[in-house]
């Protein structure tokens, strides 16, 4: 009877059995939602961001928060060990949450984190690149489309700017970090599903 | 529960943070 939400976000892999769905939910929203409120706050920081309409600001943070949070978390996930350390600092092997019915979304999880981390980005780096992959969020319900698609591009050539500039002999930087792209709609679609397939009573 | 923002609540944490933080500007 015990209730898994393994979650990085969640303090513990797996609730007691004693807890109603309901309680475990409540618990978890209570890790989930600073998180959440922290790309909001960081939505803030993007220039040009607060230009779009409140609703525009909302679809995308709706599609894109995930995106987000699995960039900002991708130290979470060691591939050397095949660890996955939780907010609250305990650090549990992936073959333990592979028993949990976390496999294909951790092994994807795993393999982004890898990929992105041999990138080498430099924090001011991968808030731009946060950025850029919040106004690539799915924009179903986009009221002004124009605004998000000159925000994207103002965006993307700023990030490039600033790796060209910085690892002018790295050319293959900026395309390699655009394909982290596709890679993060997929985790989202994987992260949806398992999401969906917890309900509350 | 149809969409897992909506499961989630998404929604309404991050209305209530963006209006909050339109609330705390100062005039």
């Amino acid at each position: 009877g015990a209730k898994v939400l393994a979650c990085p976000l969640n303090s513990c892999p797996v609730s007691p059995s004693d807890r109603s769905t309901q309680q475990v939910w409540d618990a978890f929203s209570q890790c989930f939602s600073p998180a959440v409120r922290d790309v909001v706050e960081f939505s803030r920081s993007i220039p040009g961001f607060h230009t779009l309409s409140q609703d525009d600001q909302i679809r995308l943070l709706k599609s894109g928060t995930f995106q987000v949070l699995m960039v900002r978390f991708c130290s979470l996930f060691d591939a050397k060990q095949r660890t996955v350390t939780f907010l609250n600092g305990q650090t549990y092997p992936l073959a333990s949450l592979r028993a949990l019915g976390m496999g294909a979304l951790l092994d994807a999880m795993f393999d982004f984190s890898e990929k992105l981390s041999m990138l080498g980005l430099e924090s001011d780096e991968v808030s731009l690149f946060m950025a850029v992959v919040l106004v690539s969020a799915d924009r179903s319900g986009i009221s002004n489309m124009a605004a998000v698609d000159k925000l994207q591009d103002d965006l993307i050539n700023t990030l490039r700017s600033l790796l060209v500039q910085r690892r002018p002999n790295d050319a293959e930087i900026f395309p390699k970090l655009l394909l982290r792209l596709p890679d993060l709609r997929t985790l989202n679609s994987l992260h949806s599903e398992k999401l969906l397939s917890f309900r509350i009573d | 529960f149809s969409d897992p923002a909506s499961n989630l609540g998404l929604e309404d944490i991050i209305r209530k943070a963006l209006m909050g933080s339109v609330d705390e500007r100062p005039e």
